[in-house]
């Protein structure tokens, strides 16, 4: 493994962190996307499918049960929580998330590596978390007071596909046949999604004002 | 691209 691929984990780790950190400590969702947290539940399951019939290695089972652990812990607090739930901003969270799933098992279906179930179910994970900010960008383009742990949390979430981006160019360039089309292409889309949050994101710490994305 | 089948990234 090598340094880019340990950094986008471990961003991606602390990004899980402070979105639970803000949820079980302050108990305040307030900001965050239930839709989203919905499809990275959803994104996990159907990903993780292999982990306890393909073992890798213990670091990945291990990051696999807490990505599961965690995603599937959040939307419960989402709602079921009862003082967390009310901090919901369910009025603002209207991002019909749905109609994303259809679209990514039809692509899927089309576009994998090996038309066996697994191999379709890992296909859609990538495809639906290459999508699945998309609630939370809206969230937050909505939301006039963001506060610094939400902030933070999409700003890690982002990071972490940057440095996914620089490990697969790292993987290209020193391992033989490392051509992956599927998770590439989705990666990129997806880390592009994040272009315009970034750049309000650094100006807002540059000129030390409070986030705020324009509608 | 065979190494894929592992899936070794998260």
């Amino acid at each position: 493994m090598n340094a880019f691929r340990l950094a986008g984990d471990m961003t991606h780790l602390l990004s899980v962190v402070v979105l639970l950190l803000k949820i079980h400590t302050i108990k305040s969702c307030a900001g965050i996307s239930l839709k989203t947290q919905e499809l990275y539940a959803l994104v996990f399951a159907a990903r993780y499918l292999d982990l306890f019939i393909h073992f890798i290695s213990l670091y990945n089972t291990v990051m696999k049960l807490v990505f599961l652990a965690s995603s599937f812990s959040i939307v419960w607090y989402m709602r079921r929580h009862k003082i967390v739930r009310r901090t919901y901003d369910k009025d603002h969270d209207t991002f019909r998330h749905h109609f994303l799933v259809l679209p990514c098992l039809a692509l899927a279906l089309l576009i994998n590596e090996r038309f066996t179930f697994r191999e379709v179910m890992w296909a859609f994970s990538i495809y639906l978390e290459a999508v699945a900010i998309l609630p939370q960008l809206v969230l937050l383009q909505r939301t006039r007071n963001i506060d610094n742990l939400t902030g933070q949390y999409v700003f890690f979430l982002g990071a972490y596909r940057v440095l996914y981006i620089l490990n697969w160019i790292y993987r290209y360039f020193t391992e033989p046949h490392f051509v992956h089309w599927i998770s590439w292409v989705a990666g990129i889309v997806q880390t592009l999604l994040y272009a315009d949050f970034f750049y309000y994101y650094i100006m807002s710490w540059k000129n030390n004002v409070k986030l705020e994305l324009p509608a | 691209s065979s190494n894929q089948r592992d899936h070794d990234e998260l």
